[in-house]
């Protein structure tokens, strides 16, 4: 039998690897699917139909797969040094985030073992730490203008509460003090009690 | 600048313009990006009130002029390559969908890629200089995702040389297109084929549904917009039902299938052309998915570094939220999701550029693939957008309620995705199609190629887990 991978859950071309073996696990699983539902001779239709929840989640599967493989694939494009490693943090954590969202899939197919999936926890914990400090470089690197973020609360300058207050007295509400609505009928209520 | 986040900036351990050249794919594109947004944000017709302040008439009306203004603008300007069009009008727009999307999402490519020559040189001048203003009517009260199931039909009258656009029944009445309801003058309409007693099954037609001079819905159109929905208030999504209207022949787009004079069919190449126009627009959402996660995730961030609450350690200041390891773990994935998103949005552009390149060659090996590969992606990729959209809206507690912090408009705006241009299920299960497809190609000792290359390699490899 083929040499078995070596599962290394802190480096990214090796769970390149493990999404790859769990693409194809839950593809052949609904491939499967199909075929004892054809045995137990129902039509080609109704066979797919029964596999569709497999179906579904092999190409869910497969998509993450592709992800994963393309953010790993970028990371070899970049020459800058810090660029690097913050980017290599950030695609850890994506790998290893869906790994423990889903990992059903990776434990049933003996692809990550029990000792591994809470290794991963720990993991995801230290990349949160570490990326602290750059989460606010990372967004802004985005480099979406106030003007076209139309948002207060994801302001450039952070000056959120100031204009939070501005925002709120251009309501249309707040053109008069009084709304015409009191007039017309809650003083008329008042009069009636 | 707020003391709190001016020392985040101080943190960074990178340089943040040289990432931003990469996000954008070079500096020469970053330099190019900021000089169109610098015509947008210092043109006073830019300047209008909050559209959150709007009744659902101004803002489409707001939404109109804009568009309007957008195509003058660019003519002004000069700017021509799509990429950049796409970059000013995503600039001019901000959060919001453009009243006339669709006439330059898919009435135009669908021109530039369906006609044949004659009808390349009669309707592509009339599109470009908005004589003609289309949309794209496929989807139908009662059919969606489900091309086959369309009911429309376009039955060929080989004594008048002309189609007879029909809605059969009150389910088949077009439903959703974007600019259908009050701006387009003709709809590029998908309909079940009948010629000659037989059905050809999908074809594209282009139909005039409003008067060139008056806007007036012509004889035999039934048109208007469908009502308020969760969010895309700037657009009239409308409704058409079609009363036995007649078009001539010429009006169906030929490029690859044709129907001759006398009522007789030729087939297209491949079946699935007709998604071409589908499979762009799934590619372009996949980069729509990265762009709404880090708009989200900038403002839910920022913000969390701004918003001081309770405390961590008794006695000591209150701390920024982003210190709590909760909204770390809630923020941070959905950060490095935007970038891989991104970074899937690049590849999907140039992969779509290359095939459509290798499709005008008529090479059409590669076009089942990215069929599928857009697809899934399109719906992996909005499904977690999303989801992930709505976690940051939440991680701002009770201001992200607020139409001021824009996640509210962001997310309505977004979420459609899922269900437009292929209800995600729909596109999984196309995609477990070409899976399964290969799957048993491997089975039967083929060698595959593309995305799928894996299963055959999966098929030997085995996984020892590794004690870390």
């Amino acid at each position: 039998s083929a040499r078995p991978t070596v599962v290394n859950i802190n480096d990214l071309t090796s769970l390149v690897e493990v999404y790859k073996l769990r693409a194809a696990k839950l593809v052949e699983m609904a491939a499967k699917s199909i075929q004892q539902e054809l045995q137990r001779s129902k039509s080609q239709e109704d066979a797919w139909n029964s596999s569709a929840i497999d179906l579904v989640r092999a190409s869910d599967a497969h998509c993450h797969y592709v992800v994963v493989k393309l953010f790993s694939a970028k990371l070899s494009e970049i020459g800058d040094t810090a660029i690097h490693s913050v980017l290599s943090t950030l695609a850890l954590l994506y790998a290893l985030q869906g790994i423990a969202q889903n990992s059903g899939d990776f434990l049933q197919n003996n692809i990550v073992d029990v000792p591994q999936v809470l290794q991963v926890s720990v993991r995801i914990k230290e990349l949160l730490s570490q990326l602290r400090p750059n989460a606010v470089a990372l967004v802004d690197a985005f480099d979406y203008h106030d003007e076209m973020l139309k948002s207060v609360l994801g302001r450039y300058d952070g000056n959120v509460y100031e204009n939070l207050f501005e925002w709120a007295r251009r309501s249309p509400l707040n053109r008069t003090e009084v709304h015409e609505s009191f007039h017309k009928y809650l003083k008329p209520l008042r009069s009636k009690l | 600048m707020n003391p709190d986040i001016l020392r985040e900036r101080q943190k960074a351990t990178f340089d943040v313009e040289k990432l931003t050249h990469i996000l954008d794919g070079a500096p020469e594109k970053t330099r190019r990006r900021r000089e169109i947004q610098s015509l947008v944000l210092s043109d006073p017709d830019f300047q209008h009130e909050d559209p959150n302040f709007m009744s659902r008439s101004d803002r489409y009306d707001l939404a109109v002029k804009k568009s309007a203004q957008m195509i003058l603008k660019l003519r002004e300007y000069g700017i021509a390559d799509p990429e950049e069009i796409l970059c000013y009008k995503s600039l001019y727009r901000g959060n919001r969908h453009e009243a006339l999307g669709l006439h330059f999402v898919m009435f135009l490519p669908t021109l530039y890629s369906q006609c044949d020559p004659q009808q390349f040189q009669k309707w592509v001048p009339l599109a470009e200089s908005f004589q003609v203003l289309g949309t794209y009517a496929q989807t139908e009260m009662g059919h969606g995702t489900h091309l086959r199931g369309l009911e429309t039909t376009a039955t060929y009258d080989p004594a008048t040389q002309e189609f007879v656009l029909n809605s059969p029944t009150v389910s088949s009445i077009k439903w959703w297109p974007g600019a259908l309801g009050k701006t387009s003058n003709y709809a590029i309409v998908l309909a079940q084929l009948y010629t000659q007693g037989n059905c050809h099954g999908l074809h594209a037609f282009i139909v005039p549904i409003r008067d060139m001079n008056t806007h007036e819905p012509l004889p035999g159109i039934v048109v208007g917009d469908i009502g308020p929905k969760f969010g895309f208030h700037e657009v009239d999504n409308g409704f058409l039902k079609l009363e036995n209207v007649r078009i001539p022949r010429d009006n169906m787009l030929m490029k690859y299938s044709k129907v001759e004079p006398d009522g007789s069919y030729v087939k297209p190449p491949s079946a699935k052309l007709t998604y071409s126009t589908m499979v762009f627009i799934r590619s372009m959402i996949v980069g729509e998915s990265a762009r709404a996660l880090a708009k989200s995730c900038t403002i839910a961030i920022r913000y969390s570094t701004v918003r001081r609450q309770s405390e961590i350690r008794p006695g000591e200041p209150e701390p920024q939220i982003l210190d709590y390891q909760t909204q770390q773990y809630k923020l941070f994935p959905l950060l490095a999701m935007a970038y891989a998103f991104t970074f899937v949005g690049q590849y999907m552009t140039k992969t779509y550029h290359r095939i459509t390149a290798d499709i005008n060659q008529g090479d059409f090996s590669e076009l089942p693939e990215l069929h599928a590969l857009s697809a899934g992606l399109k719906a992996f990729t909005t499904w977690a957008a999303s989801t992930g959209i709505e976690v940051c809206r939440m991680s701002c507690g009770g201001h992200g309620y607020s139409c001021s912090s824009a996640l509210p408009e962001i997310y309505v705006t977004f979420t459609p995705t899922c269900t437009y241009e292929g209800e995600n299920t729909v596109m999984m299960l196309q995609t477990a199609r070409y899976l399964v497809k290969s799957y048993r190609q491997v089975q039967a000792g083929q060698q595959l190629s593309g995305s799928v290359s894996y299963l055959n390699d999966a098929q030997q490899q085995r996984v020892q887990p590794q004690p870390v």
